[in-house]
């Protein structure tokens, strides 16, 4: 699984 | 943040403010479908659940809200207060056709198995297809009011930008989230078949789109 991104997108 | 991810998001509020307004305001609900709504709120509630445990800015958080109060404000002028003006009947397309691969497909690829990630996901997903009960209603009717089709074409627009910001990013910041774009472009591609019609009927000046 890639790295859990920062969620900057609504 | 960008321009076309700016822009984007202002083409989503304006279609969903166009929406609510014009259900307001003609105090009718007519040709819209309540299931397509429904989906939309629980898209954002899927999604926006890390809104009081990560602060990413001001910005974020107001939209995040914001989407969140006006969709279920729609979905209560659907449901509750002109329910009498909604008519079910059309609005006949089987959610479970689309909840049950979305939330299949949620499961099986995500970026880690916890239920936080497995709903950001299944949100994405979900939003793909949200359009589709109001689509399917729009070609089972043959019509569509010109209000309603300028919510389809800001709502459409706002994914056209969502893919630019997403090559913007690419480019700028090598930023590449496969699940947003993959999803993404499923949708927008939804809604290319309504540009073409929402162009050569609803632009050439007649009120109503009817569909071929």
């Amino acid at each position: 699984d890639e790295d859990i991104k920062q969620k900057d997108e609504l | 943040m960008n321009i076309f991810r700016l822009a984007g998001d202002v083409c989503h509020l304006v279609a969903i403010i166009i929406l609510l307004l014009k259900i307001w305001r003609s105090r009718s609900c007519a040709g819209i479908s309540g299931k397509s709504q429904v989906l939309f709120a629980i898209v954002f509630t899927t999604r926006y659940l890390d809104l009081f445990t990560v602060f990413i800015s001001p910005y974020n958080t107001i939209m995040k809200v914001v989407f969140l109060a006006l969709s279920y404000a729609t979905v209560y002028l659907i449901y509750m207060r002109f329910r009498n003006t909604f008519n079910s009947e059309n609005d006949s397309f089987r959610l479970e056709f689309l909840l049950v691969p979305v939330i299949g497909l949620s499961f099986l690829e995500n970026y880690a198995f916890t239920p936080l990630e497995i709903l950001w996901t299944f949100s994405i997903f979900l939003e793909s297809v949200a359009i589709m009960p109001q689509l399917f209603m729009i070609t089972k009717t043959g019509e569509a009011e010109s209000i309603t089709t300028h919510y389809l074409f800001f709502l459409g627009l706002y994914r056209a930008l969502y893919i630019a910001n997403w090559v913007w990013r690419y480019h700028t910041e090598g930023f590449f989230d496969q699940i947003a774009v993959v999803s993404g472009v499923v949708q927008t591609i939804f809604y290319i078949d309504f540009f073409y019609l929402y162009v050569t009927k609803v632009l050439r000046g007649r009120g109503k789109m009817t569909l071929p």
